[in-house]
């Protein structure tokens, strides 16, 4: 599994 | 954006709007831990300098998370000054901010500057509601808006979690430093969630026991 590429969750 | 998200992210809002509700309708915010407060809003500033654009709805989000975050500060410094009452606001924050500065030192996807910040986040986002809930065993009782403003909070990150794990299976993606903060951060509010369900809900006052 890879983590998100960005930071979308606030 | 699943609904579990959408539904954690209305809940946080939900939490600020009942706070400053409780702040305005009593004229105190006798209760409120100006600790966690700033806590949030180093965890707010330090998280969104961050100047990636993702969508209107993150970035307006954000903005009103700084925003609110600094107005509850004023109101709690200097307009409703003389009813916080900071004896009993003891909690040594140091003790926080150090420990979450070296996990975002170690623990991070990039070593630059935004990402340690944005991990430095996420840990001190974790732990940011103790000096809140310690406050609370302190005082043994709380007004039961206060209880609302931190059970809505409680279920910001607990929705979190189920937002999570439908991403693993739909997107493919696990980001560990957001789940295991995550994890930490809903356990501390298990505590809580119990008097909650069991008294507040109830029609009862929130009151631990002796």
């Amino acid at each position: 599994v890879n983590p998100p590429k960005s930071h979308d969750e606030l | 954006m699943n609904l579990f998200r959408l539904f954690g992210d209305l809940s946080h809002l939900a939490s600020i709007f009942i706070l400053l509700h409780k702040i305005y309708t009593t004229r105190s915010c006798r209760g409120i831990s100006f600790k966690t407060q700033a806590l949030y809003v180093a965890v707010f500033v330090s998280r969104y300098i961050d100047f990636t654009y993702i969508s209107v709805y993150n970035t307006l989000m954000k903005l009103f998370f700084i925003g609110s975050s600094c107005y509850i500060l004023y109101l709690m410094r200097i307009k409703y000054r003389p009813t916080h009452d900071p004896s009993i606001d003891t909690f040594r924050v140091e003790y926080l901010v150090g420990p979450c500065v070296l996990l975002g030192l170690i623990f991070n996807y990039q070593f630059t500057v935004i990402e340690v910040l944005w991990s430095f986040s996420i840990f001190l986002e974790s732990v940011a509601i103790l000096p809140q809930l310690f406050m609370l065993q302190r005082t043994g009782e709380a007004e039961t808006i206060t209880t609302h403003y931190l059970a809505a909070l409680g279920a910001y990150r607990a929705l979190y979690i189920p937002n999570w794990i439908y991403r693993y299976f739909t997107e493919g993606t696990v980001d560990p430093i957001a789940v295991t903060a995550g994890l930490v951060q809903t356990g501390l509010y298990l505590d809580f969630f119990y008097v909650y369900f069991t008294k507040v809900m109830q029609g009862q006052k929130f009151e631990l026991p002796a």
